[in-house]
């Protein structure tokens, strides 16, 4: 599973 | 994108758009915590660092934007323009206590020792108690008017509608990230209370009063 920080949610 | 990240974010815009109204309409802020409000600036300032250095979309970048420019008009209107209307005898939530942990638990659970990534970790953290100022308001004076229950309404159904997003991510991506997840999680939790209250009193027509 990836796992990094979601940069197209708000 | 999917459907329950879109209705979060919905969910969020019209919140925000309903706090702006309320006071704009009524010429007074009574009842909002203000400090709620700086956090929530906060909130978005940190996280939106990225509209700089990272372009998603339009969509993304438009509502950042509104997110931005929206908090600072509230704190003008809070602050500034209805200053006399603030309630800041009942507003006395100490914010340290939620910012200092804030920084510290960024510090040491984070993806990444960048400055935007350790931005975006404290903004998630921050975002998920920004809401405790006003609820403790709420508390304080035992009732919240009915518009104030809508837009605590709306904005705690954002981040829940985040976590079905989430669930929805995890089984179509396999994306998952540990840290909006949690502090997600924790957000929903602190509104739970409300939301019972809310469709329980709200939603039939009465005030929204604390039961004695």
């Amino acid at each position: 599973y990836q796992r990094y920080r979601p940069k197209d949610e708000l | 994108m999917n459907i329950f990240r879109l209705l979060g974010d919905i969910c969020h815009l019209v919140a925000i758009i309903v706090l702006l109204l309320k006071i704009w309409k009524t010429r007074s802020c009574a009842g909002i915590s203000g400090k709620s409000q700086i956090l929530f600036a906060l909130v978005y300032t940190t996280r939106y660092v990225d509209l700089f250095f990272t372009y998603v979309s339009l969509y993304n970048s438009v509502m950042k934007v509104i997110f931005l420019a929206s908090s600072y008009a509230t704190l003008y209107l809070i602050y500034v323009k209805f200053k006399a209307t603030y309630d800041f005898n009942h507003d006395t939530f100490r914010i340290e206590f939620l910012l200092i942990p804030c920084v510290i638990l960024s510090l040491l659970i984070t993806h990444d020792y960048s400055p935007v990534e350790l931005l975006w970790t404290f903004s998630i953290y921050l975002e998920a108690v920004a809401i405790l100022p006003q609820l403790f308001m709420v508390s304080k004076t035992g009732e919240a008017e009915t518009i104030t229950s809508h837009y605590l309404f709306a904005l705690g159904a954002y981040r829940a509608l985040y976590i079905v997003n989430w669930i929805y991510r995890y089984y179509t991506e396999s994306f998952i990230d540990g840290i909006a997840v949690v502090a997600g999680i924790i957000q929903t939790i602190l509104y739970a209370d409300f939301f019972y209250l809310y469709i329980t009193k709200v939603l039939k027509g009465k005030d929204f009063k604390l039961p004695a």
